[in-house]
Protein backbone atom coordinates (compact mmCIF):
# COMPACT_ATOMS: atom_id res chain seq x y z
CA UNK A 1 0.00 0.00 0.00
CA UNK A 2 1.22 3.99 -0.11
CA UNK A 3 0.99 4.02 3.21
CA UNK A 4 3.03 1.28 3.41
CA UNK A 5 5.71 2.61 1.22
CA UNK A 6 5.64 5.46 3.32
CA UNK A 7 7.10 4.17 6.07
CA UNK A 8 9.47 2.33 4.15
CA UNK A 9 10.85 5.25 2.89
CA UNK A 10 10.86 7.40 6.16
CA UNK A 11 13.12 4.25 8.21
CA UNK A 12 15.11 4.03 5.36
CA UNK A 13 15.98 7.63 5.08
CA UNK A 14 16.62 8.90 8.63
CA UNK A 15 18.76 7.06 11.57
CA UNK A 16 16.57 7.50 13.94
CA UNK A 17 12.47 7.53 13.94
CA UNK A 18 10.25 7.00 16.75
CA UNK A 19 6.43 6.45 16.12
CA UNK A 20 4.93 8.34 19.42
CA UNK A 21 1.72 9.97 20.62
CA UNK A 22 2.22 12.83 22.48
CA UNK A 23 0.34 12.03 25.42
CA UNK A 24 2.24 8.78 26.47
CA UNK A 25 4.91 8.74 29.18
CA UNK A 26 6.13 6.38 27.67
CA UNK A 27 6.89 7.72 24.19
CA UNK A 28 8.26 10.82 26.67
CA UNK A 29 10.82 8.67 27.98
CA UNK A 30 11.98 7.07 24.62
CA UNK A 31 12.05 10.68 23.12
CA UNK A 32 13.90 11.70 26.73
CA UNK A 33 16.18 9.38 26.22
CA UNK A 34 17.14 10.16 22.60
CA UNK A 35 17.73 13.69 23.49
CA UNK A 36 19.97 12.50 26.89
CA UNK A 37 22.18 10.57 23.80
CA UNK A 38 22.10 14.13 21.93
CA UNK A 39 20.34 12.16 19.26
CA UNK A 40 17.69 13.75 17.05
CA UNK A 41 14.88 11.19 16.29
CA UNK A 42 12.55 11.73 13.56
CA UNK A 43 9.62 12.00 15.63
CA UNK A 44 6.06 11.16 14.41
CA UNK A 45 3.24 12.23 16.44
CA UNK A 46 0.28 9.51 15.67
CA UNK A 47 -2.59 11.06 17.52
CA UNK A 48 -1.66 14.63 15.77
CA UNK A 49 -1.95 13.36 12.24
CA UNK A 50 -6.12 12.59 12.20
CA UNK A 51 -7.29 9.31 10.49
CA UNK A 52 -4.31 9.18 9.27
CA UNK A 53 -2.48 8.21 12.41
CA UNK A 54 -4.78 4.70 13.43
CA UNK A 55 -3.86 3.73 9.73
CA UNK A 56 0.17 4.41 9.95
CA UNK A 57 -0.27 2.57 13.46
CA UNK A 58 -1.92 -0.38 11.70
CA UNK A 59 0.56 -0.26 9.03
CA UNK A 60 3.48 -0.47 11.47
CA UNK A 61 1.92 -3.22 12.96
CA UNK A 62 2.02 -5.01 9.77
CA UNK A 63 5.23 -4.35 9.07
CA UNK A 64 6.72 -4.91 12.76
CA UNK A 65 4.15 -7.20 14.58
CA UNK A 66 3.95 -4.22 17.13
CA UNK A 67 0.56 -2.28 17.61
CA UNK A 68 1.75 -0.27 20.17
CA UNK A 69 3.68 2.91 20.82
CA UNK A 70 6.05 4.02 21.10
CA UNK A 71 7.59 2.39 17.68
CA UNK A 72 11.39 2.83 17.27
CA UNK A 73 13.69 2.29 14.40
CA UNK A 74 17.35 3.04 14.16
CA UNK A 75 19.41 2.51 10.71
CA UNK A 76 16.13 0.90 9.17
CA UNK A 77 15.63 -1.72 12.00
CA UNK A 78 13.03 -2.44 13.92
CA UNK A 79 14.21 -1.80 17.66
CA UNK A 80 10.93 -1.82 19.49
CA UNK A 81 9.19 -0.16 22.61
CA UNK A 82 10.35 2.11 25.35
CA UNK A 83 10.82 -1.08 27.45
CA UNK A 84 13.44 -2.84 24.36
CA UNK A 85 15.27 0.74 23.83
CA UNK A 86 15.82 1.13 27.65
CA UNK A 87 16.63 -2.54 27.59
CA UNK A 88 19.38 -2.00 24.68
CA UNK A 89 20.74 1.45 26.50
CA UNK A 90 21.76 -0.81 29.34
CA UNK A 91 23.48 -3.31 27.95
CA UNK A 92 25.48 -0.71 26.08
CA UNK A 93 24.44 -1.64 22.38
CA UNK A 94 21.79 1.35 21.67
CA UNK A 95 24.83 3.44 21.34
CA UNK A 96 26.65 1.08 19.25
CA UNK A 97 23.24 0.54 17.11
CA UNK A 98 23.26 4.43 17.10
CA UNK A 99 26.61 5.00 16.24
CA UNK A 100 26.29 2.91 12.68
CA UNK A 101 23.48 4.13 11.94
CA UNK A 102 25.07 7.02 11.92
CA UNK A 103 22.92 9.14 14.42
CA UNK A 104 25.75 10.28 16.45
CA UNK B 1 -21.40 18.67 40.74
CA UNK B 2 -22.66 15.32 40.68
CA UNK B 3 -19.78 14.02 39.24
CA UNK B 4 -17.76 15.51 41.87
CA UNK B 5 -19.62 13.95 44.67
CA UNK B 6 -19.62 10.40 43.04
CA UNK B 7 -15.82 10.65 42.96
CA UNK B 8 -15.40 12.11 46.54
CA UNK B 9 -17.16 9.34 47.88
CA UNK B 10 -15.60 6.66 45.33
CA UNK B 11 -12.02 7.91 47.17
CA UNK B 12 -14.28 8.06 50.71
CA UNK B 13 -15.56 4.31 50.37
CA UNK B 14 -12.22 2.88 48.70
CA UNK B 15 -8.90 2.24 50.49
CA UNK B 16 -6.91 2.57 47.39
CA UNK B 17 -8.19 3.91 43.67
CA UNK B 18 -6.92 4.32 40.39
CA UNK B 19 -8.05 6.13 37.43
CA UNK B 20 -7.12 4.60 34.65
CA UNK B 21 -6.68 4.23 31.18
CA UNK B 22 -6.31 0.46 29.49
CA UNK B 23 -4.20 0.86 27.00
CA UNK B 24 -1.46 2.81 29.25
CA UNK B 25 1.76 1.82 30.22
CA UNK B 26 2.28 4.01 33.22
CA UNK B 27 -1.26 3.15 34.71
CA UNK B 28 -0.45 -0.58 34.10
CA UNK B 29 2.22 0.28 36.11
CA UNK B 30 0.61 0.93 39.10
CA UNK B 31 -1.76 -1.15 39.29
CA UNK B 32 1.10 -4.48 38.66
CA UNK B 33 2.73 -2.71 41.40
CA UNK B 34 -0.20 -2.47 44.35
CA UNK B 35 -0.91 -6.69 42.81
CA UNK B 36 2.66 -7.01 44.01
CA UNK B 37 2.16 -5.59 47.00
CA UNK B 38 -1.31 -8.00 47.73
CA UNK B 39 -3.92 -4.79 47.41
CA UNK B 40 -7.06 -5.16 45.24
CA UNK B 41 -7.38 -0.97 44.09
CA UNK B 42 -10.82 -0.44 42.65
CA UNK B 43 -9.74 0.49 39.53
CA UNK B 44 -11.52 2.78 37.06
CA UNK B 45 -10.78 2.76 33.46
CA UNK B 46 -11.46 6.08 31.86
CA UNK B 47 -11.49 4.84 28.53
CA UNK B 48 -14.05 2.40 28.79
CA UNK B 49 -16.82 4.86 30.32
CA UNK B 50 -18.09 6.59 26.66
CA UNK B 51 -18.41 10.74 27.36
CA UNK B 52 -18.09 10.13 31.16
CA UNK B 53 -14.68 9.43 30.86
CA UNK B 54 -13.53 12.69 30.23
CA UNK B 55 -15.80 14.36 32.24
CA UNK B 56 -14.34 12.25 35.13
CA UNK B 57 -10.72 12.89 34.54
CA UNK B 58 -11.76 17.27 34.36
CA UNK B 59 -13.65 16.69 37.69
CA UNK B 60 -10.54 15.07 38.98
CA UNK B 61 -8.20 17.59 38.11
CA UNK B 62 -10.66 20.14 39.51
CA UNK B 63 -10.23 18.16 43.10
CA UNK B 64 -6.45 17.22 42.57
CA UNK B 65 -4.71 19.44 40.29
CA UNK B 66 -3.79 16.57 38.12
CA UNK B 67 -5.17 15.89 34.53
CA UNK B 68 -3.52 12.71 33.93
CA UNK B 69 -3.45 9.00 34.36
CA UNK B 70 -2.99 7.11 36.38
CA UNK B 71 -4.44 8.41 39.50
CA UNK B 72 -3.79 7.42 42.54
CA UNK B 73 -5.74 7.38 45.81
CA UNK B 74 -4.98 5.78 49.32
CA UNK B 75 -7.60 6.42 52.25
CA UNK B 76 -9.24 9.28 50.32
CA UNK B 77 -5.61 10.78 49.69
CA UNK B 78 -4.53 12.23 46.90
CA UNK B 79 -0.96 10.28 46.15
CA UNK B 80 -0.28 11.35 42.74
CA UNK B 81 0.32 9.81 39.65
CA UNK B 82 3.05 6.60 38.53
CA UNK B 83 6.43 8.62 39.40
CA UNK B 84 4.69 9.58 42.64
CA UNK B 85 3.83 6.27 43.06
CA UNK B 86 6.62 4.28 43.05
CA UNK B 87 8.71 6.74 44.80
CA UNK B 88 6.54 6.63 47.44
CA UNK B 89 7.01 3.00 47.35
CA UNK B 90 10.98 3.01 47.33
CA UNK B 91 11.02 5.31 50.33
CA UNK B 92 9.08 2.52 52.34
CA UNK B 93 6.11 4.84 52.83
CA UNK B 94 3.78 3.48 50.24
CA UNK B 95 3.29 0.00 52.25
CA UNK B 96 2.69 2.43 55.73
CA UNK B 97 -0.56 4.23 53.73
CA UNK B 98 -1.72 0.67 52.73
CA UNK B 99 -2.04 -0.18 56.17
CA UNK B 100 -2.84 2.86 57.81
CA UNK B 101 -5.99 2.92 55.07
CA UNK B 102 -6.64 -1.05 56.01
CA UNK B 103 -5.68 -1.62 52.09
CA UNK B 104 -3.84 -5.10 53.54
N1 LIG C 1 6.31 -2.72 26.55
C1 LIG C 1 5.87 -1.76 25.56
C2 LIG C 1 4.47 -1.23 25.95
C3 LIG C 1 3.86 -0.49 24.81
C4 LIG C 1 2.43 -0.10 25.11
O1 LIG C 1 1.64 -0.84 25.76
N2 LIG C 1 2.07 1.07 24.62
C5 LIG C 1 0.74 1.61 24.83
C6 LIG C 1 0.85 3.06 25.27
S1 LIG C 1 1.86 3.18 26.71
C7 LIG C 1 -0.05 1.54 23.54
O2 LIG C 1 0.47 1.71 22.46
N3 LIG C 1 -1.37 1.30 23.67
C8 LIG C 1 -2.21 1.21 22.53
C9 LIG C 1 -2.40 2.54 21.86
O3 LIG C 1 -2.13 3.60 22.47
O4 LIG C 1 -2.81 2.55 20.70
C10 LIG C 1 6.89 -0.63 25.45
O5 LIG C 1 7.79 -0.62 26.28
O6 LIG C 1 6.85 0.19 24.55
N1 LIG D 1 4.51 11.76 35.80
C1 LIG D 1 3.12 11.35 35.59
C2 LIG D 1 2.85 11.32 34.08
C3 LIG D 1 1.37 11.22 33.82
C4 LIG D 1 1.05 11.36 32.38
O1 LIG D 1 1.66 12.15 31.62
N2 LIG D 1 0.05 10.60 31.95
C5 LIG D 1 -0.38 10.59 30.57
C6 LIG D 1 -0.54 9.16 30.08
S1 LIG D 1 0.97 8.29 30.34
C7 LIG D 1 -1.70 11.31 30.43
O2 LIG D 1 -2.56 11.23 31.29
N3 LIG D 1 -1.89 12.02 29.32
C8 LIG D 1 -3.12 12.72 29.09
C9 LIG D 1 -4.28 11.78 28.86
O3 LIG D 1 -4.09 10.57 28.56
O4 LIG D 1 -5.42 12.25 29.00
C10 LIG D 1 2.90 9.98 36.22
O5 LIG D 1 3.89 9.39 36.65
O6 LIG D 1 1.77 9.51 36.36
S1 LIG E 1 -0.22 6.23 27.44
FE1 LIG E 1 0.51 6.19 29.49
S2 LIG E 1 2.50 5.40 29.24
FE2 LIG E 1 1.79 5.43 27.22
Amino acid sequence: SRLEETVKKTIGENPVVVYSKTWCSYSAEVKSLFKRLDVQPLVIELDQLGPQGPQLQKVLQRLTGQHTVPNVFIGGKHIGGCTDTVKLYRKGELESLLSAASAR
